[in-house]
């Protein structure tokens, strides 16, 4: 717990009279120490560790007789004013159907997002139409057809008489296109207000599948597109954050398996780096396991 | 010009954040540092260059020596099905893959499935993945580009009966070794962790010494959420080795040193990449270059 580590760190140093700056940079080594080991990416650590330092070495923190709690405060203030403070909500297009489309890396948690994302839209009122624009990994169709099967959504994986190409091929890309711009003109069709398109994991670094994402963005003209991000991502999160805010651009993240115990820094450094909220967290396996994000809970979390 | 660079304080803080970085973690990083600044001391290196060698030899002997799968022979053709044996004897050999979600357990198992059929070996698919959706369909087109079968039960069964199934598969039809895919748990849902437990009681009575492997497949982005994945399932299931998969990535995935040291399980394979052929040997050396860059 931060406030024991710092409580133990200011009781040493009071005893040595009035606390000092150096004193304080002591605890600020505790605070480091905390954000790094929860997977909080180290260049932002550096940054947030030197903005909380900025505040902790006025009076307020070395005239006080709770110094530790003093500090716990000012480093959970600028970490929610981090986060964001508030719930960040989607937004819906004025001229329907509003169009979310979830990107990443492998095994985020795209798919599963796509439908608990339509799930949760429904129960709101919605009427979700997905697309499964992901015709590279064996079976992505097959597996978001399941779920839609499944929850009552509809899900196009393409025209009728579609033949999926072999995902190697060069015609794999240009195939993802139609079934997108298909997918559009059906959900149009029959007055979807709200359609989600799945695409397939890739890597930040594949020049050639970000490439392919702008142009299903293209195709798709989203009025969203969520970075789906595994709240167990180390260090790397900047990297990838980064480029597919880059390079592709996005207007939000959903940070999935927050149900395990990773503290889920790689939340922090992905704000810090794109300055787009976290809109949704992935709490289970199941189709209800999607709820709005809350900033201040992760706050505490990534504190541990 | 870097190589001739001088020793000091800034060289140090330079590796340390390499070594932060490359996710391994502050208590790992600030041990191999100490024991680089005591080497470099004593084998008076003096510039850039020779601390890197150091660090390189530091960070390969911390990852151990290179382990493969430990498998018992494949009966010899025309022996008749393998089964109960004792010591040494040729029997149906037990490969048992489980991680968290998403990890790349699946494509795991068709990439082992592809390197053993090069190695000779006949393997069978066991898909033990009775929750995920569609996770058949997806075994299945792999099994197709292998031009293997496979054995599966309908969603929803147990997979200890899909194991037992496999197995007694893999007997009658002559096949020498058994690749059981299980459906990804986080390692805090001790129900799901519980029932790997029964999975592998399943295989160990069915042939002797199974599963003879027992790999944890980790995410190369994951950060040092990983080690505790790696102690909860070596807790329960008593692990053999590790496979660290998307590492064609920028991750680096140092979290490893950290499993190697804690609980001795080393990494047997790295998953570069989504097709068959996609995962090689773990090369501590080559890996400790890849960090320290
Ligand atoms: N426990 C838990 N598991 C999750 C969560 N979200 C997704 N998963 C699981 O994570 C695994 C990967 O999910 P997918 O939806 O297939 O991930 P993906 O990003 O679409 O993967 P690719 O298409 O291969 O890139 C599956 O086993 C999901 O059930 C979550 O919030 N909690
Ligand atoms: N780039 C890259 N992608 C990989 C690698 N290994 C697996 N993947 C991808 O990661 C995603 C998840 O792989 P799966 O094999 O379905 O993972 P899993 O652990 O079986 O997932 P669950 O069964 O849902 O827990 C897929 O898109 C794979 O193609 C790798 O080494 N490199
Ligand atoms: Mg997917
Ligand atoms: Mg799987």
């Amino acid at each position: 717990l931060l406030t024991t580590r710092l409580g133990g760190v200011f009781r040493q140093l009071r005893g040595r009279g009035k606390l000092s700056e150096r004193d304080v940079d002591e605890a600020l080594r505790q605070v480091r120490l905390a954000l790094l080991e929860a997977d909080v990416n180290y260049k932002v650590v550096k940054e947030f560790v030197a903005k909380v330092r900025e505040r902790a070495v006025g009076q307020e923190v070395l005239s006080s007789v709770t110094p530790a709690q003093k500090v716990v405060k000012i480093v959970q203030d600028e970490l929610t004013d981090l986060m964001g403070r508030g719930r960040a909500g989607l937004s819906f297009s004025p001229r329907p159907p509003s169009v979310f489309m979830v990107v990443g890396l492998h095994g985020a948690g795209k798919t599963t997002a796509a439908a608990k994302l339509a799930y949760y839209l429904k129960g709101r009122g919605h009427h979700p139409f997905l697309i499964a624009a992901d015709l590279r990994r064996p079976a992505a169709q097959d597996q978001l057809a399941t779920l839609g099967r499944q929850h009552g959504f509809t899900v196009w994986a393409g025209p009728p008489g579609f033949a999926r190409p072999d995902p190697d091929s060069a015609v794999a890309a240009s195939a993802t296109l139609e079934v997108v711009r298909s997918g559009l003109v059906e959900a149009r069709r029959l007055a979807h207000d709200v359609v989600i398109v799945d695409t397939s994991g890739r890597l930040h670094v594949d020049q050639d599948l970000m490439e392919e994402l702008s142009r299903v963005k293209g195709a798709a003209g989203p009025t969203e597109v969520l970075l789906v991000v595994d709240a167990m991502t180390g260090q790397d999160a900047v990297n990838v954050a980064d480029a597919f805010a880059s390079r592709v651009g996005i207007d939000g993240v959903v940070l999935t398996k927050l149900d395990g115990d990773a503290r889920g820094g790689a939340a922090l450094s992905v704000r810090a780096v794109t300055g787009k909220p976290v809109k949704f967290a992935g709490m289970g396996e199941k189709v209800e396991d999607f709820e709005p994000f809350s900033p201040d809970r992760m706050a505490t979390r990534i504190l541990g | 010009l870097t190589r001739n660079r001088p020793i000091d304080a800034s060289l140090y803080e330079e590796l340390a954040d390499t070594l932060i970085l490359g996710d391994t973690g502050v208590a790992v990083t600030t041990s191999v540092l100490d024991e680089l600044q005591t080497r470099a001391g004593l084998a008076g290196a003096t510039d850039a260059g020779a601390l890197r060698e150091l660090l390189v030899e530091i960070l390969s002997e911390r990852l151990g020596p290179a382990e493969e799968l430990r498998l018992p022979p494949a009966p010899a053709a025309g022996d008749g099905p393998p089964g109960h044996a004792q010591g040494d004897a040729p029997r149906t050999a037990v490969v048992m893959v489980v991680g968290v979600n998403g990890t790349g357990k699946t494509t795991t198992v068709a990439r082992l499935a592809h390197r053993l059929l090069g190695e000779g070996r006949k393997p069978l698919i066991v898909q033990a993945d009775t929750f995920r959706a569609a996770a058949t369909e997806q075994a299945l087109v792999w099994a197709q580009r292998l031009g293997l079968d496979l054995v599966h039960h309908r969603p929803g069964s147990d997979p200890a009966a899909v194991a037992f199934d496999g197995v007694r598969a893999a007997v009658a039809r002559g096949r020498d070794v058994v690749l059981v895919d299980t459906a990804g748990r986080l390692h805090t849902k001790t129900g799901l962790v519980e029932e790997l437990r029964k999975v592998r009681r399943v295989l160990a009575r069915e042939v002797e010494g199974a599963p003879h492997e027992t790999l944890l497949v980790i995410d190369g982005t994951a950060g040092l959420n990983s080690l505790e994945q790696a102690r909860v399932f070596d807790e329960a299931l008593d692990l053999t080795g590790i496979v660290i998969t998307k590492m064609d990535g920028t991750a680096r995935g140092g979290v490893v040193i950290a499993i190697r040291e804690a609980l001795g399980v080393p990494v047997k394979f790295v998953g570069v990449g989504e097709r068959l052929d996609d995962l090689v040997p773990f090369d501590a050396e080559a890996y400790a270059r890849e960090m320290v860059g």
